[in-house]
């Protein structure tokens, strides 16, 4: 899976996924 | 809202009655962040309209690893600009929060 999980000491959950396609910028 | 190059969307439909909605954060443009960003990808996280400070989370995402310090406003900024945002679609809709 291309999803990871980041957990805040203090208790925030931060999941780190694909950014949406189609979505960033073009250089 | 200002462009500031961070991205903030909502992660699920607004109902209009949850005090705690999901938001989704990406770098749009890493050129406009202060600091080397570190692409990571998009970070889904919970956040309460009545309770939290956007400033906070962003905080916490630069004690996470996501930013560096010096971006920490930037980020704050851009959730902020959001929550406002939602927050004014929820009056302008008549939703109780």
């Amino acid at each position: 899976s291309a999803t990871a999980q980041v957990v805040h000491s203090a208790g925030r959950r931060f999941i780190v996924s694909p950014v949406p396609e189609g979505r960033l910028k073009e250089p | 809202a200002e462009d500031t190059g961070v991205r903030v969307e909502l992660n699920e439909e607004d109902d209009g009655k949850k005090s705690t909605i999901a938001l989704k954060l990406w770098v749009e443009d890493a050129k406009k962040l202060k600091g080397k960003y570190k692409d990571t990808g998009a970070i889904e996280f919970t956040f309460d309209l009545q309770n939290e400070v956007p400033e906070v989370v962003a905080q916490e995402m630069v004690e996470s690893g996501f930013f560096l310090e010096c971006d920490a406003k930037i980020v704050g900024k851009s959730i902020r600009d959001r929550v406002a945002l939602i927050k004014w679609r929820r009056v302008r809709t008549g939703s109780p929060n």
